[in-house]
């Protein structure tokens, strides 16, 4: 949760209400969304996907996991036992709709987003009750969404709500964890409300007439305040990210002129590549490049450079920042997760450290969640949406394998900037190429090793 | 920025609720149970997710995967299902009425 929630809205221990009888009018799932899991987690790419539901020690058998598996996509409608007392002391305005609901697609990605479930369901609600997660839209597939919002087990049916429209429910939770090749991705699988009611709608409507009159009491989509945008744009750097692809390897990358695109060296490793470059949808351009440098393996920089065919038209090009904030709000924008089968994902967070050497800023560190095919893309400053820094890898425990995705590398701009005004100015590589000649404090910063405090003395 | 927040965490508050799933007579067999979103009140309608449900479906878990089920009625899950629904003080209480739950507490008359 960031750190600039509120004020507690309620003090936690306080009387739970006593549990009420419900009855379950219908199971119903969002035909889209799992068009779309298919076509993101299905195929070849169910063998590497899993979404743990259970609770963290339970042995899970394979039956269960196909269970929950064929369950994912589902949501209950249930309907209370009315409570004379309570129906009696209702207020007519207390009636009706008790939550609004965004349309899809009214929420762009980089969004914030506030989770809201219980870890563990009715394990314990007086502690866990209602408990918040802040995130961001990660990424969206029809009314299949993605949020980098911490959720836990017993989450599962929790609403998500926007702030922008106010307090619109966006989503429910559907897994709280996803899993990646054995490892957690960080990401929270969520289906948008707007569809799933409206499929709720018309499943009341075929149930028969005791149940039609229900359809009506769902709440309605929030409209759009006149003389606003339909759709907002969201931030405007969530569209700068490419997709660059060299041969067989393909990564992240942002374009820093129309021309030009930066991008990782183990993205794009050989000078002269040819490279192909995609824009992110709407304006899903593709382009081919050349690569015209690329540092060497021995710099501890891992960055090649990308000069285009033609311009790259309908991509924002970020302002280049020059200083960095430690504790300030990140975006990382990157293919990770489904590389080609969906647009970049945004996830969020705060610089944690900018490693110096003196008082050059040689390393940047953030909280948010970077997976493979994230390399080469672009660090940005939430707040003004310059670019920080050009990501270049998580972290992996070489002992036990483990990759940890909220802890990740970047390369800081500052580094860049001298070498890519150069070439863009003359055309000379020459300010880039000092990239291989980097000092030795830097590489050992980047080789992740304790900086020497002095020169080790000569035993001769 | 916590000001944009407000309504969303009011709204979240007062919408968020648990959803608990166990077997009739079984109380000891334990329960399922997952988060939910009350979406409307009066009559007091909830959506939370299908997971807990699939002990319960008379056709198993294949019922949820069968081509073209997009939606299934109550009854296609066991007589023996039991429902319970709760949640905290925002979500029940109109002004007032969470003080009226605390037993032992009066305004008397002065």
């Amino acid at each position: 949760a960031g750190p600039e929630l509120g004020p507690p809205a309620r003090p936690r221990g306080r009387l739970m209400e006593p549990p009420r009888p419900a009855e379950l009018l219908l199971l119903l799932s969002c035909p889209a969304f799992r068009a779309h899991f298919a076509r993101l987690f299905g195929g070849e790419a169910a063998e590497q996907w899993r979404f743990a539901s259970a609770a963290p020690d339970d042995e899970v058998s394979e039956e269960e996991e196909e269970d929950q598996l064929r369950a994912l996509g589902w949501f209950a409608l249930l309907r209370l036992r009315p409570d004379p007392e309570e129906e009696e002391a209702a207020a007519e305005e207390e009636r009706g709709p008790a939550v609004a609901v965004a349309p899809l697609g009214a929420v762009p990605k980089g969004t914030p987003l506030l989770a809201c479930g219980s870890p563990f369901g009715a394990f314990c609600p007086d502690i866990f009750l209602n408990t918040l997660s802040r995130g961001v839209l990660s990424n969206a597939a029809g009314p299949l969404l993605l949020t980098d919002a911490r959720c836990l087990p017993g989450t599962e049916g929790g609403g998500v709500f926007a702030a922008r429209p106010a307090g619109a429910l966006v989503a429910l939770v559907v897994a709280p964890l996803c899993w990646k090749a054995r490892e957690w991705v960080g990401l929270t699988l969520l289906c948008a409300a707007a569809p799933l009611l409206r499929a709720a709608r018309a499943a009341l409507g075929r149930l028969g007439p005791g149940t039609h009159a229900l359809a009506a009491l769902l709440p309605p989509e929030v409209g759009v305040p006149w003389g606003l945008p339909l759709r907002d744009p969201g931030p405007p750097w969530a569209a700068a990210a490419v997709l660059v692809e060299c041969g067989t390897v393909w990564g992240s990358g942002v374009a820093v002129a129309p021309r030009l695109v930066v991008t990782c060296r183990h993205v794009a490793p050989r000078e002269a590549a040819r490279v192909l470059v995609r824009a992110t949808p709407p304006k899903s351009a593709t382009i081919w490049g050349r690569v015209v440098f690329a540092t060497q393996e021995t710099s501890p920089y891992d960055i090649a450079v990308v000069s285009l065919d033609e311009d790259l038209h309908g991509v924002p090009l970020p302002v280049l920042a020059e200083r960095f904030h430690e504790g300030e709000a990140v975006s990382v924008v990157g293919f990770g997760v489904f590389g080609q089968a969906c647009g970049p994902s945004v996830t969020s967070g705060i610089l944690s450290a900018v490693v110096r050497v003196g008082d050059t800023p040689v390393m940047l560190q953030t909280t948010c969640a970077v997976h493979g095919g994230s390399s080469g893309g672009p660090l940005f400053s939430s707040r003004t949406g310059d670019l920080l820094g050009i990501v270049a890898s998580n972290t992996r425990d070489n002992d036990t394998g483990a990759t940890y995705p909220h802890l990740n590398f970047s390369v800081p701009i500052t580094v860049l900037q001298p070498g890519l005004r150069r070439y863009r100015q003359t055309g000379d590589l020459g300010g880039l190429r000092e990239l291989d000649s980097a000092a030795e404090p830097e590489k050992v910063v980047w080789r992740l090793q304790r900086p020497l405090t002095e020169a080790p003395r000569s035993k001769l | 920025m916590a000001r944009q927040w407000g309504p969303s965490m009011r709204a979240a508050e007062k919408a968020g609720c648990v959803v608990s799933a166990s077997r009739a007579g079984q109380a000891e067999a334990g329960s399922w149970s997952c988060s939910g979103v009350i979406l409307s009140r009066c009559p007091d309608l909830v959506l939370c997710h299908g997971g807990i449900f699939t002990p319960f479906l008379r056709a198993g878990s294949a019922a949820l995967t069968a081509a073209g089920a997009a939606f299934l009625p109550g009854d296609s899950c066991g007589d023996d299902l039991r429902l319970h629904v709760q949640w905290g003080p925002a979500a029940a209480s109109p002004a007032g009425r969470a003080e009226r739950g605390r037993p032992g507490l009066c305004t008397p008359q002065c």
